[in-house]
């Protein structure tokens, strides 16, 4: 493992950790896609279904574990939790995710590494994963104004996009077989959504202000 | 060319 894939791991992490603050200590999901949240979820599912069939490291299994298990506690505060559940911002997080899972579903059956199972899954989660922030921007564009915590969310998990590019060509220089051109492209499409965001975080940034997002 | 992909990403 590389630095960059071990930085974009713990970016990754952050970003949920983040989150989760967010969540337990304004006991508010405001500004916060419950449907981004399900989206992620149904990713990790997918993805992980090797998790008791395949082993690759005790960092992979436990990152698995807490993946899902950290974003289904997510969706559970959203939809469950008496205070939380008041705060969701039912009427701007309308984006139709259903349209995004079924083409990820199509995509993966008709564009994937084998024919099996799992592989189809593991394509569909991929494909899934790079458009699961839509719903999010979305919200975040129609109401505007960007609170601090959310702000650092959508940053962390844009830098780990950023830094899964990083490792991607770090491998492909350093390892003689490296061929994923289907997380590649992927990868390039969804770190590519971020990029407007990123934009206006480092305008906010750099003049010191609050993020605000144009309408 | 042997393709490897065992999924070793996360």
């Amino acid at each position: 493992m590389n630095i960059f894939r071990f930085a974009g791991d713990m970016t990754h992490l952050i970003s949920i950790l983040v989150l989760l603050l967010k969540i337990y200590a304004t006991k508010s999901c405001s500004g916060i896609s419950r449907k981004t949240q399900e989206l992620y979820a149904l990713v990790f599912l997918a993805r992980y279904v090797d998790i008791f069939t395949e082993f690759i490291s005790v960092y992979n299994t436990i990152m698995k574990i807490v993946f899902i298990a950290s974003t289904l506690a997510i969706v559970w505060c959203m939809r469950g939790h008496r205070v939380v559940r008041r705060s969701y911002d039912k009427e701007l997080d309308t984006f139709r995710h259903y349209f995004l899972i079924a083409a990820s579903l199509v995509l993966a059956l008709l564009v994937h590494e084998k024919f099996t199972f799992q592989e189809i899954l593991w394509a569909f989660s991929i494909y899934l994963e790079a458009v699961a922030i839509l719903p999010q921007l979305v919200l975040l564009q129609r109401s505007g104004n960007v609170d601090n915590l959310t702000g650092q969310y959508v940053f962390f998990l844009g830098a780990y996009r950023g830094l899964y590019i990083l490792n991607w060509i770090y491998r492909y220089f350093t390892e003689p077989h490296f061929s994923r051109w289907i997380a590649c492209v992927s990868g390039l499409v969804q770190t590519a959504l971020y990029a407007d965001f990123f934009y206006y975080y480092f305008l906010s940034w750099k003049n010191n202000a609050k993020l605000k997002l144009p309408a | 060319l042997k393709l490897i992909n065992n999924h070793d990403e996360l």
